[in-house]
This record gives structure tokens, sequence and C-alpha cells, in this order.
């Protein structure tokens, strides 16, 4: 996955993403695909999530999972988060879970949880940092006001030094793949150069949701895995989604 | 990470989204909070069951290319209905709207949402 939010020149924030998803999970050496991405893609829909007809927020789904992975609480803020790997798993979290010990939350249910509840960047942004988790994950989270943008990462007891915008020195977007900031990516699977040089070249003057799908609709960025990408603009309140593939030649991850 | 033809300049002109990267548009459902848990997903579910019934095939064949015993499913089936009471409210009562609305077993529909947390094993 790649998850971006970015701030323009006029201080509004994009927030956009590539769900990747399906990894070794079959590959289908006739059309050179990975078959549960291929059958994820069939299942991608949009939700508009309404309370006394009202929305309450909007997201993009797989049919059939009640958590989310990616949503927009119009005018308030954005969410997405990308899957972190640590050997402090989530099979620590299901055994505990198992052995009765269930003081941790759900990461897909912690989501949808903030996603309907929370009603402001700072109380998404303490619910994700400080709730104990079964997995660790990546939570990218926009707001509606000028620097309010954060990747939070999370181990499954603690928020590691989180990452914000920083307009004033130079840092007009944040932007994770699937590895800590303060790390270099796995060569095998670095994203991240590639998107940050084309941020970089597009330059704050030019960001907008055109040239942000852009940067998602370049190789390796774009990959065999993405299933969907979603851009999203908090102070219109606006969700839009794109089923995704990737013409040959492409990386498969 | 520069190994062309898998890697490419930036591209540009790419929206609005055409051509051999665009697969398609996502429909939009309206999921009602007002309805009980267990009712809110219909609507979505009876418009996508073959696509979830098809996905969820591809995944128990692939648990039995690894377990073709097939107790990994049986474990499954058996097995993850039990979690149900002990997942938060409402997402237990949701994931029973589910399944009864697909047709899919209680346990798959589980293991569907808390794969997650399974698959970083």
């Amino acid at each position: 996955c790649t998850s971006l939010v970015a701030e323009d020149v006029n201080g509004n924030l994009i927030h956009a993403r590539n769900l990747d998803f399906g990894l070794f999970m079959g590959w289908d050496m006739q059309n050179r695909s990975w078959v549960i991405t291929e059958k994820l893609k069939s299942m991608v829909v949009n939700i508009d999530f309404r309370r006394n007809n009202h929305t309450v927020f909007k997201s993009t789904n797989f049919a059939g999972y009640v958590g989310m992975l990616t949503g927009i609480r119009p005018h308030t803020f954005t969410l997405t988060m990308n899957e972190r790997f640590s050997l402090d798993g989530g099979y620590i979290g299901i055994l505990e879970w198992i052995l009765g010990k269930r003081d941790g939350m759900w990461m897909s249910f912690l989501t949808r949880s903030v996603l309907e509840n929370a009603t402001s960047y700072e109380d998404a942004k303490a619910l994700l940092s400080d709730t104990k988790l079964l997995a660790p994950a990546y939570f990218i989270l926009g707001g509606n006001r000028t620097g309010q943008a954060c990747i939070i990462t999370r181990s499954r007891k603690h928020s590691i030094s989180p990452l914000e915008l920083d307009v004033k020195n130079g840092r007009w977007y944040v932007l994770e793949t699937n590895y800590d900031h303060w790390k270099e990516p796995l060569f095998l699977d670095d994203r991240r150069t590639p998107a940050m040089r084309c941020m970089n070249q597009t330059t704050q003057a030019n960001i907008s949701i055109k040239t942000v799908y852009d940067v998602l609709s370049t190789k390796p960025v774009l990959n065999k895995l993405t299933t969907y990408t979603t851009l999203m603009e908090v102070s219109k309140g606006s969700l839009e989604s794109f089923i995704r593939d990737c013409p040959n030649p492409c990386m498969p991850w | 990470q520069y190994v062309p033809p898998y890697t490419e300049d930036c591209r540009n002109g790419m929206y609005p989204p055409n051509g051999p990267t665009f697969k398609g548009d996502v429909p939009w459902y309206t999921v009602d909070l007002d309805l009980p848990p267990s009712k809110r997903w219909t609507d979505v579910i009876t418009n996508k069951k073959n696509e979830m019934v098809s996905m969820i095939q591809a995944i128990r064949d692939l648990a039995d290319a690894f377990v073709p015993s097939g107790k990994l499913i049986d474990l499954v089936d058996k097995d993850l209905p039990l979690m149900v009471p002990t997942l938060p409210y409402p997402f237990n009562e949701e994931i029973r709207g589910i399944a009864s609305a697909s047709g899919v077993p209680l346990g798959e529909v589980v293991l569907f949402n808390i794969f997650y947390e399974v698959f970083t094993v």
C-alpha cells in the first residue's frame, strides 16, 4: 500500500491511497496476476454511512468487511491504514485473545470506531495513537486545517515516532508505504523512493487530486497487488475510488 | 528501485482515469446506522454475494493447497464462530448479518474480517 496526505499552497489537504493486497496468495501464471487481488477488485464498494439520514462518514471497502481501511469524515478528517510487519505481530494478539486477555482492539474495528465516533482530528489522533492493538499498523491521518496530517506508526502497545506535516520546513506531504519512516525500505520493495521522487517533481505548487492520481499511477507505486486507488479532499468532503490494473511488464508488488 | 520497464518515469495526465490502468468505477451503497447491526449490510451483500462467495472459495482453495486434509477449513468453520460473541458489538452482529445475507459460513466471514491480524502470521 501507498498512502499520502499533501497540503497544497492554499492549505487544502489531499489524502490518497493505493490499496495493495494479496501477496503470496496464489499466482495466476496465465494472466500474470495474483488470484486473491483479482477477486478483491470485484468486491470494492464505496459506502455512505448515514445516521438520522445524514452522512456520518464515507469509506471504500471490500464487501463483507465491516472494518475500515480507507475513509473520510467529511470536513473533519481523513484516515487510511497500511500494513506493518513486526515480529510482535497479530498472531500474538490473537493468541492472547483466545486465552482470554482481551484488552486490545482489532485494527479494523478501531478505524471503524474512529470514523464513526471521533469528532475531530485531535480526537482521532489520540484514539489511533493510544488504543492497544492486536497487531501493529500504520495509520495515516489528515485533518481539516493547514499542517494537520501525520503518520502514526503503531506497535501493539505504543505509537512510535509520529511523523507530522511541517510545511514551514518544507515537508508539505507525508507518505507511507509499508516500512518505518526512520528506516530504509526493503530494497526489493522500495515504492517510497519513486513515489517521493514523483511528489517532489510535481512540487507543492502543482499538487492536486489529478497530480496525486498521476503519482499513484506510476509503476511500481502501481503494481500487481494494487486493487483500488482512493482520492479524498476533506474540505469538499469528497471521496472517489477507482479499480486499478497494472499492464505488463509490472512489478508483482 | 530503478528497473525499467518494471518501473517508469513519473506519469502525468492520468486523471480522469482511463486506459489500461483503469479497470472501472466503484459503486456506491448506503449503510444505515439506525438499522439493527445485523440488517445494515444486506443491500451491499445482496449485490456482491457472488463476488464474495468466489473470493472466499479462492481462499478455501488456498487453504486446501496448504492443508490438503481440509482440517484448516474445518477449524475455521467449527471454531471461529465461537469467537463471534467475544468480538465487540456491533461488529459481531454485523458479521452475523453478513453471513446470513450471503450464505457464507459464519466462521469464514469472521476469518475475512480478522484477516489483517491473521495475515501477520
